[in-house]
């Protein structure tokens, strides 16, 4: 999860393309 | 299908998940075809400002726009019926695997044959913009790539289901539930295959489409060479100016 850290929050994340 | 299902119900299934591809693609495509028919192509001093950066700063401003284009290969990936559904250690190895080979399907969208340029950073750029990389041949396979994917002519349902495809490969290492991933890329092959047929497209172009797979791995394994080539240069430029994403996918 460390090593993953933003891949991992991004797919957490509920965010659309227009956000990012 | 599992075989037990009727024709119908099948081809009602293929058409379903299609449609949820397709609408998943769109919305996270990024730039839309209309909006690009706008853009000009750089001026020969534009192009010369690009080939006249430092071999780092090219290379950063380039990471930084396939980190861009990966957040919404992500958000692609995350709408992919049943994608959310595998564990997060499958979710991780197929995007981290096929992330850079999706941005590669996609770009023949934003690619002009006619003149060999893509768009990039606001206007078409030909492979010289790309010059002060120090990469001709990766930059050339690339071109060559996206040149031979506009010749299918695909449509963007195609492009949907294909990219689709090759993010769940069910052959990447690590994966830990292998046949769930094979179950979803079945699936989706299949109503690629439908969506072929049912747009009257000429029998080989699935097959063509399977050959391109070979060749994004490739161009994938060429750009981790060519990164591991820069960062044995430039190590301080990698680790501080890169964006941690594109680093966590391709420099950890």
């Amino acid at each position: 999860k460390e090593k993953h850290k933003i891949l991992h929050q991004l797919l957490q994340n509920s965010t659309s393309p227009g956000d990012l | 299908s599992n075989g037990d299902a009727s024709p119908t119900a099948t081809t009602a299934a293929h058409d379903h998940l299609a449609q949820i591809i397709s609408k998943s693609h769109l919305e996270t495509c990024q730039y839309l075809r209309e909006e690009l028919q706008e853009m000009s192509c750089f001026l020969q001093e534009e192009v010369e400002k690009f080939q006249n950066k430092p071999q780092e700063a090219m290379w950063q401003l380039c990471a930084v726009k396939i980190t861009d284009a990966i957040q919404y290969v992500v958000e692609f990936a995350k709408r992919i019926d049943g994608f959310m559904n595998l564990c997060q250690n499958d979710q991780i190895v197929l995007l981290k695997a096929g992330s850079l080979e999706v941005i590669l399907v996609r770009m023949c969208r934003v690619f002009d044959p006619q003149n060999n340029t893509v768009y990039f950073d606001g206007k078409f750029a030909g492979p010289d913009v790309f010059k002060s990389l120090g990469c001709d041949d990766l930059i050339a396979s690339v071109f060559d790539f996206a040149k031979s994917m506009c010749s299918l002519h695909l449509e963007e349902e195609e492009i949907a289901l294909f990219s689709a495809s090759v993010l769940l490969s069910a052959d990447r290492s690590w994966l830990r539930d292998k046949l769930q991933v094979e179950r979803l890329q079945q699936k989706t092959e299949s109503a690629l295959q439908h969506v072929l047929q049912k747009n009257h497209r000429d029998d080989g172009l699935f097959e063509k489409l399977r050959t391109k797979v070979s060749a994004l791995r490739s161009l994938c394994a060429l750009h981790s060479q060519k990164l591991s080539a820069f960062r044995a240069v430039y190590p301080d430029t990698v680790r501080t100016l890169f964006p941690p994403l594109y680093k966590e996918l391709f420099a950890a």
